[in-house]
């Protein structure tokens, strides 16, 4: 069975589909055969990113990792069946990108999920759903609905089959200003995190790499194939492989 | 009747909530009175921030201007007539801040705004929704379905009551480095803008005091009030004053 990457937030716009397709790429190309489902079937970010992959490569006869994607619009009938044909694929890592909305398959990949990665931007905008702080101490006060559907879907997993879900916030679009909020929305992480089971890890920085190759479908591990690597690309390299590292996933045979 | 402002961009995160509550304290501030509704009435981001805002000024004796607030549950009944009755509220301005998904008041919204204010990343991601680009060339191939639907937003508005939607798009969290990925934006925005009918504007850069100040309800606009004001708020004052001058409100009573 694949190890099952769920990549969830319902706020909206938190690097879900970023990350998610960064991971997928990053882990392709340490040779590892991945499966994807985008359950976003209006918006589509990680189909029509892997659509741009598809149409470059075909156009300039190369040979760029694809992963398989299947689309599934919830309000179809035999929907929950495509999502549990995908939970059967043969490749080593299954990666759901979820919508940044409330979705019934979206829990269900939450509570399937070995690794759930739940990207946020290092605000307390986005933290409020997770948790609300005290506005002087920034102290968390109380964890809010997000961390409530968590640990519904941790509940109903455990009486699924007795498995666990590997909870990791990831810290999204991290700039080198905002030291003073940085270091209030780590502490506020960092109190919240024990209390209701997640690991931290910092995730991708703000970098227009990150955005910018989306026409193309293409991510920074491709320059090289089409002769654009650059030196300021080798810091962005070095960060999603420690992002991929703090997945700590279970060895796979390649 | 008021003026009514939707904040309408069905991509999640692109600054809809955060604009919205500038400009309804930016507003406020030259003297207009505001009613809002929220209907994101899961997150309530706005109805969050002016939550915390209340909290703060009554805490410190303060005496912060405060729009009032209705969070409109969709699924309720009598959810369209609140909606409505709102749309006749006697204030100034009507600040509508909805969803990053579909939502049926949020068409509503739309079509009934006289000014629809989309914020979007910079980011050929999100751009995806407004439309698609050729991937070596960057030019506009076709409209897409955010661009549909606000065109079929403006002809229900039109047979209601011959009414116009003046339609802006917001660049949001720009930032200083990323010269060649915001021209191209820049250029494709451009491209696109006659062919829908949308006029473009900057928008808030990226800046942490635009988020810092969620959990006290503030924003920078009020930090004289805390005496917490820096000679690096003025570019951000001056940011926030041009944004509300590209509105292009009519003139209204104070
Ligand atoms: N680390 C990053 N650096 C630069 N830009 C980023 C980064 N992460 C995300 N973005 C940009 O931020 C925006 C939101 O990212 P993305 O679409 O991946 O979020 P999402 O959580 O999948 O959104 P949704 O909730 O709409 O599905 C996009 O414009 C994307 O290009
Ligand atoms: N100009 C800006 N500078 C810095 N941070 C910003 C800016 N605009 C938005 N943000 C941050 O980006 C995130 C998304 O913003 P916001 O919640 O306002 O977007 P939204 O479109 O209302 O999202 P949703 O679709 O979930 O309602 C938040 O963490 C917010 O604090
Ligand atoms: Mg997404
Ligand atoms: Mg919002």
């Amino acid at each position: 069975l694949p190890h099952i990457i769920t990549f969830g937030n319902e706020k909206g716009g938190t690097g879900k589909s970023t990350t998610a397709v960064h991971i997928a790429i990053a882990l392709m190309s340490e040779g590892h055969s991945i499966a994807a489902v985008d359950l976003d079937a209006r918006q589509r970010t990680f189909a029509r990113y892997m659509e741009n992959r598809r149409s470059f490569s075909d156009g300039h006869g190369l040979d760029l990792s694809l992963p398989e994607v299947s689309v599934i619009e919830e309000k179809d009938d035999g929907a929950e069946a495509r999502l549990d044909e995908a939970f059967h694929t043969e490749a080593d890592y299954l990666i759901i990108d979820t919508p940044g909305r409330d979705s019934i398959l979206g829990q269900v990949a939450m509570a399937r999920a070995d690794t759930l990665v739940t990207p946020m931007n290092d605000s307390f905008v986005d933290f409020d759903l997770i948790g609300q702080v005290d506005a002087e101490t920034f102290k968390v006060k109380r964890p809010s609905f997000y961390a409530e559907m968590v640990w519904k879907a941790r509940k109903d997993r455990a009486k699924h089959d007795a498995g666990t879900v590997d909870w990791l916030v990831v810290r999204n679009r991290l700039a080198h200003l905002a030291a003073n909020n940085m270091v209030r929305v780590g502490k506020a992480l960092n109190e919240l995190a024990p209390r209701i089971g997640f690991r931290i890890s910092p995730g991708l920085s703000e970098r227009v790499i990150y955005r910018e190759l989306f026409p193309r479908g293409l991510t920074l591990l491709d320059l090289d194939v089409i002769d654009e690597a650059r030196l300021s690309h080798v810091a962005a390299r070095a960060e999603l492989r420690a992002l991929v590292a703090a997945l700590n996933l279970p060895d796979r045979d390649n």
